[in-house]
């Protein structure tokens, strides 16, 4: 958050951008389902906030060291737990000797004191971890006030209670939340929304249909396809990228050459340190090497800096590794390994520098060539700006949807590595008030605090229309106009399924031009295009609703995006675009087929006037491929000459359907 | 399957606007299914009545079965656990 803001061109410096068209969020209540808040945080200060709204009916509850009088104030102005379905499913109270945790809304993971900074946070200056990421803290609504819904609890991983969030759910929307943020996932393969054992699908209906747009983490099982969760049509999805922003550490070898590894090292300089590889003799000498792994049977590292090489993208084989070398005295670590965007500190200052294989590979040949390797690393240092580069991150859940193809998730990005924000003392990764994190859990309240922005702008949206919004303006490049990389393996540019429409562009959702908006007939028909039947529809609206009997498109939901999973010879649907700039506007289609795809809108021209501020057009699609295909891309921008509104074109050929394509 | 386990009773939009009727409506139509009032007390774990109708409660999987098939109720289906990302 030291960062964030200035890179998604919502700078507080700046006086002509949407923080300040909306007083940075004034009056907008962000509710949070999470673990909880710190309230001494000094991010949760109230300086120069008018009082509560009236309109909120919340409250901050009291119970083991949260005093719901005294900790909260003008920003924190709901705090709530909910333990009673985590407690009934366990039959056993709650051990927080081994677990520390309150039963209050105080939080103790730090995860929601996090997420909640990202949102709304106060401005702190001079925020840093150890120094690095140094500068201005505050959430992107900053004058937002926030409600802490803790249905988290601290167990392994944060375990949530889908009993438990739905009564978050419930008191959200009875106490006044203007938007609800949830960093939450569960684990593939996925429940269908209406009959999801999760919650949040069955809880977001009820909050959107009563206005609040539900952000949610897209999770972190990425890069693999088909690993996006909470892919309801009417939550917003969110995926994570990385800023222009890394953290520098010099390797610098015995041969004079310096490698920049990444690193979040504020400890001295490692001064020409003996380097080690630990090898085995033998027809199979790199296994002593693998950071998992690592023996030392074979090779002395006491007083060294050690490299190891894993394949293992994720945190834990840094860990292990760093419990390994130092129990053998080693004195500090490199790790080779293809990027996983989860950097963190290795213990009390001890340097553990993260490269890539082919620097890696130069650093081991160094080792092997040396007759005495050497190696000097210093501190980290924060790079801000070119010519670090905006990804999508390796851990970024990605799309197609594995429950409904035909309906694009992701939704949008936003950044969601190491993010800069408040967290409780307890969090290991804390240092003077604050820790830098990484997760899909950090780029949801990104959205949301950019949400409240949109709420403040224009009161009367749908959570639809702010989906439109800022998935039809998002950044198809990063802010610079350089492209974006999804990380993976190996690194591509990123499509549709990896970021949604794009990279958030705040300014540009506050005018959007046009938006795809819906409304509860608008998820019947999705509904009911999905195969759910008209009883159950009818009790989750409280309305009659029979189905039609040729049964409607999923491909015709009115979302701001067209997928197409099984495209054989062609298909039409349908799109309603609503005019929500000057009344009487011409919008022109303008479109980039997929490879091999053929595209018609018709009409290719939108005319709105003061009685036509709604116009229905339909896109036919067909193929020339004749074999089953992978997806292809493109987009549909209706343009006025002021804007430009994009929605992303996904299609896949499958003449023979249904079809496990291994050969 | 005697095991009683938290479920989700989901009711779908709210039949009334008064939280506490919803909440009585719960109580009385699970008391049909676990033998009194008191007992349905005891095994409710939540009553959700504000943003929709439904309730959480301790039931067994025969429990569940039963109150699936009355016609008030879209779905019943069990707790399960999310975590941070």
């Amino acid at each position: 958050t030291t960062r964030t803001w200035d890179y998604l061109d919502i700078s507080s410096y700046s006086p002509l951008n949407l923080l300040h068209d909306t007083h940075m969020g004034d009056g907008i209540i962000i509710g949070l389902l999470d673990t909880g808040v710190w309230p001494e945080s000094v991010v949760f200060n109230d300086d120069g906030l008018e009082p509560i709204p009236a309109r909120w009916k919340g409250h901050c509850e009291s119970g083991q060291l949260f005093n719901g009088t005294t900790d909260c104030n003008r920003k924190l102005i709901g705090a709530k737990y909910f333990i009673d379905g985590f407690l009934a499913e366990n039959n056993q109270p709650f051990n927080t000797t081994d677990n520390p945790d309150y039963m209050s809304p105080r939080d103790s993971f730090g995860h929601g004191t996090h997420t909640s900074t990202i949102a709304g946070g106060s401005f702190v200056a001079n925020a840093s971890y150890k120094g690095l990421a140094l500068g201005t803290s505050r959430g992107g609504a900053p004058r937002a006030r926030i409600a802490m819904y803790k249905v988290c609890w601290n167990v392994p991983q944060g375990q949530c209670s889908s009993a438990d969030i739905l009564k978050a759910f419930d008191e959200a929307i009875h106490d006044g939340v203007d938007v609800l943020s949830l960093s939450l996932g569960t684990q593939i393969p996925l429940f269908a929304e209406v009959d999801e054992r999760d919650g949040i699908a069955i809880g977001s209906f009820h909050a959107v249909a009563n206005g609040i747009p539900v952000v949610c983490a897209a999770a972190n099982d990425g890069p693999a396809a088909q690993t996006v969760h909470n892919t309801a049509p009417w939550i917003i999805t969110v995926a994570a990228t990385t800023l222009d922003r890394s953290f520098p550490t010099p390797i610098m070898l015995g041969n004079n050459v310096t490698i920049l590894g990444q690193a979040w090292y504020a400890g001295k300089e490692i001064g020409l340190t003996g380097l080690v590889y630990p090898e085995n003799p033998g027809l199979r000498p790199a296994l002593a090497g693998v950071c998992e792994s690592l023996s030392f049977n074979h090779t002395s590292v006491d007083g060294k800096v050690v490299l190891c090489f894993t394949t293992v993208t994720r945190r834990s084989a840094v860990s292990s590794a760093v419990s390994a070398v130092r129990a053998a005295g080693g004195v500090g670590l490199i790790v080779a390994k293809n990027p996983g965007h989860v950097m963190g500190p290795c213990g009390d200052d001890f340097p553990c520098v993260v490269v890539d294989y082919e620097l890696g590979t130069q650093i081991l040949f160094y080792i092997r060539s040396a007759r005495s390797p050497t190696v000097t690393i210093s501190p980290s240092k924060t790079l801000v700006g070119k010519p670090a580069s905006t990804k999508v991150a390796t851990f970024s859940s990605r799309g197609p949807s594995s429950i409904t193809p035909a309906i694009l998730k992701p939704d949008i990005a936003a950044p969601g590595v190491s993010l800069l924000a408040a967290s409780s003392p307890l969090d290991t990764f804390m240092n003077g008030g604050f820790a830098l994190h990484s997760g899909t859990s950090m780029a949801a309240p990104v959205i949301s605090g950019i949400i409240a922005l949109l709420k403040a702008k224009h009161p009367n949206w749908s959570p639809a229309a702010i989906r439109s919004a800022i998935v039809t303006t998002a950044w198809k490049t990063d802010p610079f106009g350089e492209p974006i990389f999804a990380e993976g393996s190996p690194r591509k540019l990123a499509d549709p399924f990896d970021f949604g429409g794009g990279l958030v562009n705040p300014n540009r959702a506050s005018k959007p031009g046009l938006v795809y908006d819906m409304d509860t007939d608008d998820y019947v028909h999705y509904l009911c295009a999905v195969g759910y039947n008209d009883s159950a529809i009818s009790k989750l609206v409280r309305q009659g609703i029979a189905c039609p009997s040729a049964k409607p498109s999923v491909l015709d939901v009115n979302v701001p995006s067209i997928t197409i999973p099984n495209l054989r010879n062609s298909a039409t649907l349908t799109r309603r675009v609503t005019n929500v700039g000057p009344p009487n506007s011409t919008y022109k289609a303008l479109v980039e087929s997929p490879f091999g795809i053929t595209i018609t809108v018709t009409p290719n021209i939108l005319v709105f006037h003061s009685t036509a501020q709604e116009i229905s057009y339909q896109v036919r699609v067909s193929t020339s491929h004749q074999v089953n295909t992978g997806y292809y891309f493109g987009s549909l921008t209706w343009t006025d000459g002021v804007h430009n509104v994009t929605i992303p074109i996904s299609a896949r050929t499958q003449i023979l359907q249904n079809y496990a394509d291994e050969n | 399957s005697a095991e009683s386990r938290v479920h989700i009773v989901y009711m779908g939009e709210r039949q009334h606007n008064d939280p506490k009727l919803i909440t009585k409506f719960h109580h009385d139509l699970l008391a049909t299914i676990v033998g009194s009032k008191e007992a349905a007390v005891d095994s409710m774990v939540y009553s959700y009545r504000h943003g929709f109708s439904g309730f959480a409660a301790k039931l067994t999987q025969s429990q569940a079965q039963q109150i699936s098939e009355l016609p008030e109720v879209v779905h019943v289906i069990p707790n399960r656990f999310h975590s941070l990302q």
